[in-house]
């Protein structure tokens, strides 16, 4: 399925991203 | 509780990316971050399509927090 593999190639974004947001918040107080 | 500490993130989070305030973010305000995350605009570009579920082109708070909890409580571990 198609769309399957797309979401699950953008769970990896989307964590990335909010992994990012999560050390940027803790890297700068 | 634990459910008011993880709403203050989240829209500690969609500040970061609305950083003029308007109460959405759009694409263009989402590849600016590219400069202060590591990610490429192409990365984030695929974070707005994912994130802005009707697709309006227009990422709401909702859209944002319904995103970020997915990340949190929804991944699936294979």
């Amino acid at each position: 399925d198609p769309n399957m593999k797309g979401a699950a190639a953008n769970e990896g974004v989307l964590a990335n991203f909010f992994n990012s947001l999560l050390s940027k918040k803790t890297g700068s107080p | 509780g634990g459910h008011t500490a993880l709403l203050g993130k989240t829209q500690d989070f969609f500040q970061i990316c609305d950083t003029e305030g308007k109460g959405f973010v759009t694409r263009r305000d989402m590849q600016r971050l590219c400069e202060e995350l590591p990610l490429s605009s192409e990365d984030l570009e695929d974070v707005f399509d994912s994130l802005d579920a009707d697709g309006n082109g227009y990422l709401t708070l909702e859209e944002f927090s319904s995103g970020f909890s997915e990340f949190l409580f929804g991944r699936r571990i294979s």
